[in-house]
């Protein structure tokens, strides 16, 4: 199972729909400062549920919604993120995967739907399906930009727990 | 249990002292709180970067302190790969002879996970099979430039 | 009292200006929370990257954070320079091109107070007016390698 | 006034009698990961009692004393900074000016010694003189490793005291 690409639209400074292909091998994403780099691998975690808006550096998960600052009158982002399952790694029989996620404004606050192959679904049966194939919001994947030696700050207690889940 | 724990411990304290050497060229390994009662304990990483002591966590360089870091993420990768990988500038405080030591381990490990890095150091770059550029368009909006398949070198122009 | 610090804070709040706009092309300044009770509220840094929209500090990427923190600290030095700045890889975030700007102004900075700076980048080391090279000898022993003079490129070594 | 150069002895990985020349000028250190850089700005620090030895990655002062690990028996670091004092900002009527301090291990603790010119003098005497250069532990002259965004993590109360000071 690997990540075959990801459609992103409004989401954070990705306005545009724009479709980024990935393989099964070691890819770089580089680019100036500033750019949008960081932003590829939050909308990963924003879609698969696997991190917080404060992870995100967004206070509420509106403000992923792409925004040029003066009210442009946009009130939804989207992702999808595409997964090669021949492997059947994901327990859903079919080769292609898609989880997606969808976030809406609204007067009083928002709406978040999490869709597998376009079917609504809920953020535990997302969580379900990926527990089965390793991939949980504590599972050692994912480094965020600066977090690279989180590993050796947290307690030993921590650091053991790892290891529980993976045995 | 504790002997299903105690097993993929071992394995992965194995796999913690090869990496660890073949990144920093010195000794590296985890140990238990309490072998007898592991749930009871923590888990401690003890390192001796080539031709120095036996060092505590807080007194390792910040390099030697990343260096240590992924070796423990790629001791669990090559006991229980995950499907993918996403790393966000893992390379910042390494120097160039270490950018490149981490890059091709990645090279190895990419051929049982997906690995995906995002980095602004040369030696990672150029080690990776293919490239995704980012740049801000106009007022604040991001685009791909498009994929470089190194060493093929293969543009591959991506519609927005 | 309240003028002497407002004639501080207005004439650093014009250095943040130029720098920042010197750093990244975009607009910055520094705000008190109430000017009238200028020590009954804080200081608020609110910067707008090149063709960008004002941001929250948080939302800004890691180059932007350290450009943005950066051109707070040389707004201070050029209104009031200390005597020495000891600056510990500030620059480990920044894409090649500013690094290239961080040291090119650094150099400008320097003609009015001492900078000591570590670095891994090439662009910085580049930059600088001379270039003191520190090794591990033998087991855990720091030595000194030589004192590169930049352009003039003249070898000192030194007696350890 | 800069710094004219650093004399170090057994001060963390700095055993060996160790001189380093400074010039009033950007200068670079580099070397590779692990080799002592950082160390070098720590005997600044050290010297002139700008941070705690939590700051300089000990738990206590006496963990800033060179050791190979196998009980080597050194006991005690100095480390020795030199000022060009021409322009008189330190309030001393000398043209150098150097600053040494010492930690000594003893059986139930260690002692710690400043010195200027020479001759003993106590922290407050040294802070005394400083800070009438500019030179204070919360001024914006130092920046540690990985901490260069710490100006934005403080608070607004925080960031304003910073003018409070220089004004
Ligand atoms: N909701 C949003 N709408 C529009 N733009 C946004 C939004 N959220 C974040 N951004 C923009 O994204 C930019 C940061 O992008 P990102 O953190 O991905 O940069 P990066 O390429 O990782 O840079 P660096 O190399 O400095 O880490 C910010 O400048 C910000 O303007
Ligand atoms: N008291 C001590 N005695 C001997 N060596 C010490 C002592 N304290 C620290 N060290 C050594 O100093 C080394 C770290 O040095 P330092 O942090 O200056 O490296 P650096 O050049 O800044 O590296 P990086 O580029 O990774 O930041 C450690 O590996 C440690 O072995
Ligand atoms: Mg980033
Ligand atoms: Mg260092």
């Amino acid at each position: 199972m690997h990540i075959k690409g990801i459609d992103l639209k409004n989401f954070k400074s990705f306005k545009n729909q724009t479709h980024i292909p990935l393989f099964d091998e070691f890819m770089t994403i580089s680019g100036p400062n500033g750019s949008g780099k960081s932003n590829v691998l939050d909308a990963i975690l924003f879609t698969l549920g696997l991190s917080k808006s404060r992870d995100m550096r967004a206070d509420k998960l509106t403000d992923l919604i792409y925004s040029s600052g003066n009210g442009d009158g946009i009130n939804q982002a989207e992702v999808k993120v595409h997964f090669d399952n021949s492997d059947r790694l994901i327990p859903i029989d079919r080769d292609a995967v898609t989880i997606s996620r969808k976030v809406k404004k609204t007067d009083n606050g928002y709406y978040s739907y999490y869709y597998i192959n376009g079917k609504p679904c809920t953020f535990s049966e997302i969580q379900e399906i990926l527990s089965r194939s390793f991939i949980t919001s504590n599972s050692y994947n994912v480094i965020m930009q600066g977090d690279v030696t989180r590993i050796l700050n947290m307690s030993s207690f921590e650091r053991r727990k790892i290891i529980d889940e993976i045995s | 249990k504790r002997e299903v724990f105690l097993s993929t411990f071992d394995a992965i304290n194995a796999n913690f002292k090869e990496v660890f050497r073949e990144l920093s060229d010195g000794n590296g390994e985890i140990l238990l709180e309490s072998r007898e009662k592991p749930f009871e304990g923590g888990l401690l990483i003890q390192v001796q970067p080539a031709g120095k002591p036996i060092q505590r966590l807080e007194a390792l360089s910040g390099g030697e302190k990343s260096l240590t870091a992924l070796s423990f993420l790629f001791a669990i990768q090559r006991y229980r790969p995950a499907p993918f990988y996403a790393l966000d500038e893992i390379d910042m405080m390494l120097d160039g002879v270490n950018v490149e030591k981490v890059a091709k381990m990645i090279k190895k490990l990419s051929k049982s996970a997906q690995f995906i890095v995002v980095s602004l150091r040369e030696p990672m770059i150029e080690c990776a099979s293919s490239t995704i550029g980012v740049v801000m368009q106009e007022k604040n909006i991001s685009t791909i430039t498009g994929i470089r398949l190194n060493g093929k070198n293969a543009q591959a122009q991506i519609s927005a």
